[in-house]
C-alpha cells in the first residue's frame, strides 16, 4: 500500500484539513468496544451477534456524525441542512468506511470488523445468511479494485467528502457553501490525482466510478436492513433504522 | 425533518443539535 503522505506543498489545502480531521483507528475501535460492552438495551428474542452488529453499526456511524460535525463547511451548515445531507449519504459512509477498513487490513479470506475483530468469509457464507453474505462479497470485489487502483488516505478522505456532500443543493437551504464545497472537493482530488500519479491518467474518473459502486452497494445494504426490519429483527430505538425511514419519507 | 414520526426529536437530530449535546447513548 502506498505509504500515508501526511503533507507538502502539492497536496491541496483541503485534503491536508480532512487529514487532520481524520479520526484515529484506534481511538474509534476503543470507544465503540467501550459501547458495545455496555448492557444490551435490545430484544431477548434477538440472537446475541446480530445485536452486537447492529450496535457496532450505530455506533460506527455515531462516529461518522462526529467526524461530519467537524468538518470544514458542514458545521457551518444549519442542522436541517446537515440532517438532508447526512439522510442522504449515511449508508455510502458506513460502505466507503468498511470498504477502506478492508483495503487497510489487506486480507482476502477475511474481513476486519471496526472493534478490530477477524471474521473468516468462510464463517460469513456459514452463519451471515445469503443477503448479508453475497453483499460481503461485493464490497470485496469493490476493495480488490481500490486497491488495484491504489487508492491512498488523502483521496479517501477527498471521497469521503465528496459523498457527505454528494446531494443536489436544491434540496438544501444553503444552495452556495455547499455548491462551493462540492467543487472544491472535486478540484482538490483532480489536481492531487494528476500530482501524485501521473502515470495514471484517469485515475480521478476510477474513483469517481468506484463511488457509483459504493451508491449501488448501499443500496442493497438497505435492502438488507429493511428486510431485517420488516422481519421484526432489528433492536428497538435503532439508529439506522431510523435513517432508513427518515430517506424513505 | 428534525421530527420524528412520533413527533419525538430524531436521534440523529439529538447528534447533530447543540442545545442537546452531549449525544446520548444509542
Amino acid at each position: 500500500y502506498p505509504e500515508p503522505f501526511s503533507g507538502g506543498p502539492s497536496v491541496p489545502e483541503l485534503i491536508l484539513q480532512l487529514l487532520q480531521l481524520e479520526p484515529e483507528e484506534d481511538q474509534v475501535r476503543a470507544r465503540i468496544v467501550g459501547c458495545l460492552q455496555e448492557p444490551a438495551k435490545g430484544r431477548p428474542d434477538q440472537p446475541a451477534a446480530f445485536g452486537l452488529l447492529c450496535r457496532m453499526a450505530d455506533q460506527t456511524f455515531i462516529s461518522i456524525v462526529d467526524w461530519a460535525r467537524r468538518c470544514m463547511v458542514f458545521k457551518e451548515l444549519e442542522v436541517a441542512d446537515q440532517m438532508t445531507l447526512l439522510q442522504n449519504c449515511w449508508s455510502e459512509l458506513l460502505v466507503f468506511d468498511h470498504i477502506y477498513r478492508q483495503i487497510q487490513y489487506g486480507k482476502e479470506s477475511s474481513i476486519l470488523l471496526v472493534t478490530g475483530q477477524e471474521v473468516e468469509l468462510s464463517t460469513v457464507a456459514a452463519q451471515a445468511g445469503s443477503l448479508l453474505h453475497s453483499l460481503v462479497l461485493r464490497a470485496q470485489e469493490l476493495v480488490l479494485q481500490l486497491h488495484a487502483l491504489q487508492l491512498d488516505r488523502q483521496e479517501f478522505v477527498c471521497l469521503k467528502f465528496l459523498i457527505l456532500f454528494s446531494l443536489d443543493v436544491k434540496f438544501l437551504n444553503n444552495h452556495s457553501l455547499v455548491k462551493d464545497a462540492q467543487e472544491k472537493a472535486n478540484t482538490a482530488l483532480l489536481d492531487y490525482t494528476l500530482c501524485h500519479y501521473p502515470h495514471c491518467g484517469d485515475k480521478f474518473q476510477q474513483l469517481l466510478l468506484c463511488l457509483v459502486e459504493v451508491r449501488a452497494l448501499s443500496v442493497q445494504a438497505r435492502e438488507y436492513l429493511y428486510h431485517k426490519h420488516l422481519g421484526n429483527e432489528m433492536p428497538r430505538n435503532n439508529l439506522l433504522i431510523e435513517m432508513l425511514q427518515a430517506r424513505q419519507t | 425533518p428534525c421530527q420524528g414520526t412520533a413527533g419525538q426529536p430524531t436521534i440523529l437530530y439529538a447528534l447533530l443539535s447543540p442545545s442537546l449535546r452531549p449525544r446520548p447513548s444509542v
